[in-house]
Order: C-alpha cells, then sequence, then structure tokens
C-alpha cells in the first residue's frame, strides 16, 4: 500500500540514483 | 612506450596520479587505474576533451542523453565538486570512492544528507521531500493523488523528524538511517570491487615505479 512507504525508500529507487549503469558497457 | 602514454595522459585537463588518489580514497592504485579507463569511455561519448559533461552522464545513466533527472542532477553536482559544470578524473574517483563497498558508512551517510538538501540548507526539508517524492513518481509513471503524496511526506517526517521542528538536521538524518539502513542500498556499489576486471587498465608499466 503506497501510504506505508517510506518517502525516502521510494525516493532511492530512482534511476538517477543507480550508478551502477555507469558500468555497464 | 610507457612514457609516451604517460605524458598523453598527463596533458588532460583534471587528470591526477593514481597514487594521490588511492592514497585519498578506498581504491587501490590498480583500481584507480581501471577507473581512468572507465572515465576516459564515459567523458569521450559525446565531447573528446576528457571531462565528463552532463550530456555525458545522462548517457551513461539513461541511454539518453537528454534525459533529465532530479536524482541524477543531484549526483552529478555533488562529483562536481569545483561547480565548473563538469566532472574531472579527479572528481570521479573521489566522489565514487564513497560508494566503495570498503567506505565508511558515516561518509555514505553524510553523502545521502547533502543529496537530499536540494537546496543546501544544512536540513532537509519538508517542501524538499514532497518534490523528491514528485520527481520520482513523474519518472516512474506513476499517479498518486496529492492526498497520498502528503501522507507518505507526513508519515516519513512523524519517523525522522524527532525534534518536530519541520525539517531533518544531520543527527536526525543518522538515527534515521541506523532504524532504517535499506536507504543506503544505492550508496553501495558492489561493482567497484571489481573493477579492475571490468575495465582492465592495460598499463604496462606502473605509476609507482616512476
Amino acid at each position: 500500500r503506497p501510504v506505508m512507504m517510506n518517502a525516502f525508500e521510494l525516493i532511492s529507487t530512482s534511476q538517477g540514483l543507480n550508478l551502477g549503469t555507469l558500468f555497464e558497457k | 612506450m610507457g612514457c609516451l602514454f604517460t605524458k598523453h595522459i598527463k596533458q588532460i585537463p583534471g587528470y591526477e596520479e593514481p597514487t594521490v588518489l588511492a592514497g585519498e580514497t578506498s581504491f587501490t592504485v590498480s583500481e584507480v587505474e581501471a577507473l581512468y579507463e572507465l572515465f576516459k569511455k564515459l567523458s569521450s561519448s559525446i565531447i573528446v576533451d576528457g571531462l565528463i559533461h552532463k550530456e555525458e552522464f545522462q548517457l551513461a545513466l539513461f541511454k539518453n542523453s537528454n534525459t533529465r533527472n532530479l536524482f541524477a542532477d543531484r549526483i552529478f553536482d555533488l562529483f562536481d565538486v569545483k561547480r565548473n559544470g563538469v566532472i574531472e578524473f579527479g572528481e570521479f574517483v573521489r566522489s565514487l570512492s564513497v560508494f566503495h563497498p570498503n567506505t565508511a558508512i558515516s561518509e555514505k551517510i553524510e553523502f545521502a544528507f547533502r543529496l537530499y538538501d536540494l537546496r543546501h540548507t544544512g536540513f532537509i526539508e519538508r517542501e524538499e521531500l514532497k518534490e523528491m517524492v514528485l520527481a520520482l513518481l513523474k519518472e516512474s509513471d506513476l499517479c498518486l493523488s496529492d492526498d497520498v503524496v502528503e501522507t507518505i511526506v507526513d508519515k516519513t517526517f512523524s519517523e525522522a523528524d524527532l525534534n518536530g521542528d519541520g525539517k531533518i538536521d544531520r543527527e536526525e538524518w543518522k538515527e534515521f538511517v541506523a532504524r532504517n539502513p535499506s536507504l543506503l542500498k544505492n550508496m553501495t556499489l558492489p561493482y567497484l570491487k571489481d573493477i579492475t576486471i571490468a575495465f582492465p587498465s592495460f598499463v604496462l608499466y606502473s605509476e609507482v615505479e616512476d
């Protein structure tokens, strides 16, 4: 249920914060 | 051959010796050399000038140089320590070191705090958190009513803003992260431990011997 989400948990799923993609060839 | 290569890379603006960078970060010299291979690739994807421009960063993250994203902008700004609009090699290595599995949790907590302190006030404010939630929803093509967004933000603030002054300070952030360690998940990149395998530098000489 969305209302139970922690806002920071939600934010941390952003693709813009997933630097792992920098290492993809 | 080694000398020619050394001369060549030292001409690149912002280039710093791997030994110096290894001394200041969680990386070994060979890992810094491998990061240089990654840096060369990223910094020459659009403009071949040995610097990572915002468009090149976006291209690497999203496979599209025009994709704007609030969080990617924040990461870019934090990496761009000199605030000159580009990421130099030294900045790249020092900033990425925060994401190294061996880097102290306290550094990761501080980096995440600065990341979310959008307006550099020294606090994560309610409006900033709401702005980030809205940006995430937009990025994910999720549609939630304003009431639901407000509820999510209120609930998080009720848990994180311990003194109830309407903003999250560094101490409150540390406590909140201690209670919710998964918030730091994206502050560690396991790839960085295997960087020499992913990006072998093929350097035939060692800078250490210089």
